[in-house]
């Protein structure tokens, strides 16, 4: 599974 | 976006509307724990810092800001307004010993070494104990008003519903936000015993919650 974060999620 | 994330988005800004209003309009902060709060408004502080540098969407900015507002402004209120009414004997959890820890492994555990995803990572965890200074006080004093618990439930509820925000974008889209998802259990778990109480004795109608 990819490794990284949303910058859309408050 | 889906469902579980706006119904989560939601619930969170209920839960600081709650808070917020109770405050203003008892003007009181009796059993509310200053500490949590700041550490909130600390959170929303540095997890929001690209509030001005990349727009993403008129809901993202407008959350950001209203969060941002009313965290401030409740730390205000208690600290400042109606500081009278603040139980500062009863706010006596060490958020050093949630701090230091926070910081250190944001340092450590990061997906990019870089002063935003830093400041980021340590909000995500710092918002996994932030509740913790009020969840102490409130086994302290042994009781809480209900108003208070509606707060503490819709904010419960809110990373609850983000954790199945998570599963259903892992299952239709593959994304995986390892730091989040783990803080983000790590934070709902320290609101069960709460959630237990809450159901069994504040929505059968008891007019505060007091603990066993």
């Amino acid at each position: 599974a990819m490794m990284s974060r949303s910058h859309d999620e408050l | 976006m889906n469902v579980f994330r706006l119904l989560g988005d939601v619930s969170h800004l209920v839960a600081i509307i709650i808070l917020f209003l109770k405050i203003f309009r008892s003007k009181s902060c009796a059993g509310i724990s200053g500490k949590s709060q700041v550490l909130f408004a600390l959170v929303f502080t540095t997890r929001y810092l690209d509030l001005f540098t990349s727009f993403i969407s008129i809901y993202n900015t407008v959350m950001k800001v209203v969060f941002l507002v009313l965290s401030y402004a409740t730390v205000y209120l208690i600290y400042l307004r109606f500081r009278s009414s603040y139980d500062s004997e009863s706010d006596t959890f060490r958020v050093e010993f949630l701090l230091v820890p926070v910081a250190g492994l944001s340092f450590l555990e990061n997906y990019d070494f870089t002063p935003i995803e830093i400041l980021w990572t340590f909000s995500i965890y710092l918002e996994s104990v932030a509740i913790l200074p009020q969840l102490f006080m409130i086994t302290k004093t042994g009781e809480a008003e209900s108003i208070t618990t509606h707060y503490l439930f819709f904010l419960g509820l809110y990373r609850a519903l983000y954790l199945a925000n998570w599963v259903w974008r892992y299952h239709t889209e593959g994304f995986f936000d390892q730091i989040a998802v783990v803080s983000g259990v790590v934070q709902t778990i320290f609101y069960c015993d709460f959630f237990y109480l809450y159901v069994t004795k504040v929505l059968k109608g008891n007019s505060k919650l007091t603990l066993p």
